[in-house]
């Protein structure tokens, strides 16, 4: 339930569910998180916002507009926090 | 720029590269090609040299991966994640891999493999993303044209604070107020040389273009004087110098120049858009750069030449014949060898090959008369 503030009014599950493998492949630092372990809801809009300031976005914590249409562009593989 | 933690870097200047598998969507030529260019926008910035090699470990090695492929990085199809690359060091170290599944092109469709080689390059010599929009290493894809591309003075920064300015080669930052040493002015090849020959020429309007290395000549068809050269990279500053081939369609008032597996469309000397794959004229794959055009105003057909075959491009029907490539010393008595470049005026067809000059009758076909190529620049 905590996740739910990352998303916005406009963003679908599918969009949530997107953001999510998102952050954790370009903003989860590796050895942070093992298999098998819950990730808290505020985790997820702090990587949110990780991800705004990265790109220059608005930092929100929400899956808006702008944010998701950066998490569909085509990218590189390698994480934007260095691992 | 960022580095990555421990700033990682080579120990060496001289890395070695392989590719060590392929994609089917492009020749072994065009990625070997990409590879290298890419690898070279790095080496222009910085002390660094690299070898290919075809067998055994390299520092870099670079393939074509689907899916899971054994990295704990695995691979997600078309779009999304496209390649990545790692920090320097042994083992996997420098290696770079990229997603089999993506449309991998020479062009601006699909995606450019020039431009995601030349990020996860980045990668491989010690960079991390930048935040910069305009940086190479930023994370999204953008399309970079690879010829005469330049690194971002972003990334220019990142590269030489790990292993210095190729000038000074040593690791202290280049001091920016440096002035940035202009481009040698052009060499002025002696046009009444023995052995010159020209890259392309073409009409545009009523003047007549004759391109030499970074240099062109226009002259009135009716020669009155003798010209004096310009810099390409004056009129014409995305071409920047070695224009391979040139022609205008004149009742539609746009002229196409021709550079490796990229085109130009202008309006007179403006250009229209950015530069364009040569895939877009329909030649077979193996074709990836063309020696001279020549636009045939009555039949509104224009020819292709390429090694010893020429091809034939409707444009009206903007679709390539059928029936073609043929030969050129087939077709064209009295032609034979590689055409530098080729013009038509009054009706005769004017090929330049090396030294020589040849006036084709088409009436007649033959050959009709032979000049020095200089000839036309006033020599």
């Amino acid at each position: 339930a905590p996740a739910l503030f990352a998303l916005s009014q406009t963003s679908s599950w599918r969009d949530f569910y997107t953001a999510q493998e998102y952050l954790d492949k370009y903003y989860t630092p590796q050895e942070g998180h093992h298999v098998g372990e819950i990730t808290s809801g505020d985790s997820m809009t702090k990587k949110v916002q990780q991800m705004q300031a990265f790109f220059g976005l608005r930092v929100t914590g929400k899956l808006d507009y702008s944010t998701m249409d950066v998490i569909k562009r085509p990218r590189c593989g390698v994480p934007d926090i260095a691992n | 720029y960022r580095l990555f933690p421990g700033e990682p870097k080579w120990k060496k200047n001289t890395l070695t590269y392989r590719v060590k598998k392929y994609t089917p969507s492009l020749s072994h030529a065009e990625v070997d090609k990409a590879v290298e260019m890419g690898l070279k926008a790095w080496s222009a910035a910085a002390p660094l040299n690299f070898v290919k090699t075809t067998s055994g470990e390299a520092d870099i090695m670079i393939s074509f991966e689907n899916g899971d492929h054994g990295d704990s990085y695995p691979f997600d199809g078309p779009r999304g994640t496209l390649a990545h690359a790692f920090a320097p060091g042994e083992g996997l170290g420098g290696d770079t891999h990229f997603d089999n599944a993506e449309k991998w092109t020479m062009g601006m469709n699909g995606f450019n493999l020039f431009t995601v080689a030349a990020h996860e390059f980045g990668h491989a010599l010690g960079l991390a993303h930048s935040a910069d929009p305009s940086a190479l290493m930023y994370p999204t894809y953008k399309y970079q044209h690879p010829f005469g591309f330049h690194l971002p003075k972003d990334d220019v920064k990142g590269i030489q604070a790990l292993y210095g300015s190729r000038l000074t080669g040593s690791r202290a930052p280049q001091v920016p107020h440096l002035p940035v040493p202009k481009p040698p002015a052009p060499t002025i090849p002696d046009h009444c040389d023995s052995s010159f020959s020209f890259d392309a020429v073409t009409m545009l309007g009523k003047e007549l273009l004759f391109f030499k290395d970074r240099l062109f000549w226009r002259r009135e068809t009716q020669l009155k004087a003798s010209v004096q050269p310009l810099s390409i990279r004056g009129s014409f500053p995305q071409l920047m110098s070695n224009v391979d081939a040139a022609y205008e369609v004149p009742n539609r008032g746009v002229a196409y120049f021709f550079k490796g597996p990229h085109y130009w469309t202008t309006h007179g000397f403006q250009f229209l858009g950015p530069p364009r794959t040569i895939a877009d004229f329909g030649f077979p794959r193996n074709v990836l750069h063309i020696d001279a055009a020549v636009h045939l105003k009555d039949e509104k057909k224009t020819l292709f030449f390429v090694g010893d075959e020429y091809y034939s491009f409707d444009e009206v029907k903007r679709k390539m014949e059928n029936d073609f490539p043929k030969s050129i010393e087939d077709e064209f008595s009295g032609i034979n060898g590689r055409i530098d470049a080729a013009v038509e005026v009054n009706g005769f067809i004017y090929f330049f090959s090396g030294p020589k000059a040849y006036k084709y009758d088409r009436e007649k076909e033959d050959v009709v008369h032979i000049v020095k190529s200089g000839s036309w620049v006033g020599c």
